[in-house]
């Protein structure tokens, strides 16, 4: 472990977190895409599979019980929550997500470490986690709704990708045969997309912010 | 071999 993707673990968890207090707080999710919050659900038990099996440290298991757990509070706030759900852009937020899945899962056969159950469902969470913002990207390009997507969360989210691409290149040098190419590639296109994903958002955060001084 | 090995990143 390194300070580098210690850091990056917190403020993975600190956007969640933040994301999941303001619908609460809020008791709305209005410019949040349910498509994406449910492939990141997907992503954190697809790919910690592995939580019963192999013993990392009490901190590994420990972190992967509460991004499970907070990712699925995410969703059920969005699907259950009486108040909640009345606020979610059901005809907006219309990307056919299944396909991605579908996707991910074809190329996950194709392309894994190792042709176990346990791998190949380890790489299918490392590709949806790559493309797991896109919903949530057309949706914020059609809504240009940002109210719910604080400027935290995207920093904060931002910090997480940076964070663990210095990770990478750190354990590259500092570890020999550090080689997980599927996660570091997947993480690169996984950052580019974030990074429209910012584009788009500071574009409406500016228009809005536009709009209220008009 | 080194792939054995868990995944130790989140």
């Amino acid at each position: 472990m390194n300070i580098f993707r210690f850091a990056g673990d917190m403020t993975h968890l600190i956007s969640i977190l933040i994301l999941l207090l303001k619908i609460y707080a809020t008791k709305s999710c209005a410019g949040i895409s349910l498509k994406t919050q449910e492939l990141y659900a997907l992503v954190f038990l697809t790919r910690y599979l592995d939580l019963f099996t192999d013993y990392v440290s009490l901190y590994n298991s420990v972190m992967k019980i509460v991004f499970i757990a907070s990712s699925l509070a995410i969703v059920w706030c969005m699907r259950r929550h009486p108040l909640v759900r009345r606020s979610y852009d059901k005809d907006l937020d219309t990307f056919r997500h299944q396909y991605v899945v579908l996707a991910c899962f074809v190329l996950a056969l194709v392309l894994h470490e190792r042709f176990t159950f346990q791998e190949v469902f380890w790489a299918f969470s490392i590709y949806l986690e790559a493309v797991a913002i896109l919903p949530q990207l057309v949706l914020l390009q059609r809504s240009g709704n940002v109210d719910n997507l604080t400027g935290q969360y995207v920093l904060f989210l931002g910090a997480y990708r940076g964070l663990y691409i210095i990770n990478w290149i750190y354990r590259y040098f500092t570890e020999d045969h550090f080689a997980r190419w599927i996660a570091c590639v997947s993480g690169l296109i996984q950052t580019a997309l974030y990074a429209d994903f910012f584009y788009y958002y500071y574009l409406s955060r500016i228009k809005q912010d536009t709009i209220m001084r008009l | 071999p080194l792939q054995q090995r868990p995944h130790d990143e989140l």
